[in-house]
């Protein structure tokens, strides 16, 4: 299990509180009208920059080695 | 002159390391296990020998240091960068560094520094991370056990591959 610092439990919530809006169980799916998927898939073309940036800052908080990969 | 020339490793089995610091919140008995018990994991299943040394020049140097300490590789604070450690063919060979701003712990609390300390010596040892999760050499931390802790077979093949198998007569 890995253990992120207190600290880092803020931005894990926020990453998996957006990619919840995205990626529904398929119980919960089915509950959407057609109109409120389309406004979803519309809004994670919009953030896919976003969506990168959010990636880095999970990425970056999380606890690692500082070594870069491919480096000597 | 310990390096071997264009491969990265060292070309010695006999490796001297050196504690040169310690962090806050450990006691210095508990480093040196934790150090100890890290450079064991991979002499374990290699021909290689460590031997501490408290004075003068070592292989591997470990020392903790926080923010920018001259290296090129600024620390962050507490939590993500956790420590470096540079290979045998870079320009500083053997040297090991920890974020002197974790919570360094012998246990599950903080970061563990055994484990975190096996991963570094892996890469001052010649070995760049793994895309395998579970192997030591993953870029990311993830908590083990440290009382049942074993390197993954990809760790294994992959030090082996650079230092060779422990013979049984190496086996004490």
């Amino acid at each position: 299990v890995p253990v992120p610092p207190a600290a880092d439990h803020k931005g894990w919530d926020f990453v998996e509180g957006y990619f919840h809006q995205f990626f529904l169980t398929k119980k919960e799916s089915p509950l959407l009208t057609q109109e409120t998927q389309t406004q979803l898939l519309q809004q994670f073309h919009r953030n896919g920059t976003d969506l990168l940036d959010m990636q880095m800052h999970a990425l970056l908080h999380q606890p690692h080695c500082g070594v870069p990969d491919g480096s000597d | 002159t310990s390096i071997s020339p264009g491969r990265c490793k060292w070309n010695k089995h006999t490796l001297t390391y050196r504690i040169i610091n310690y962090p806050h919140d450990m006691k210095p008995s508990a480093v040196k296990d934790s150090i100890y018990n890290a450079v064991s994991i991979w002499s374990n299943v290699t021909p290689l020998i460590f031997q501490q040394v408290q004075n003068g020049d070592a292989d591997i140097k470990v020392s903790f240091w926080q923010w920018a300490h001259e290296d090129g590789w600024p620390f962050d604070g507490p939590g993500g960068i956790l420590g470096h450690a540079f290979l045998p063919n870079s320009g500083n060979p053997g040297v090991v560094h920890f974020d002197k701003n974790e919570h360094w712990s012998a246990s599950d609390t903080g970061y563990n520094l055994f484990l975190v300390a096996t991963h570094e010596i892996g890469h001052s040892l010649g070995l760049q991370h793994s895309g395998n999760q579970s192997s030591i050499m993953y870029p990311t931390y993830w908590y083990h056990d440290p009382r049942t802790f074993q390197l993954s077979a990809d760790d294994i093949q992959r030090i082996q591959h650079l230092y060779g198998e422990k013979c049984s007569s190496d086996i004490p």
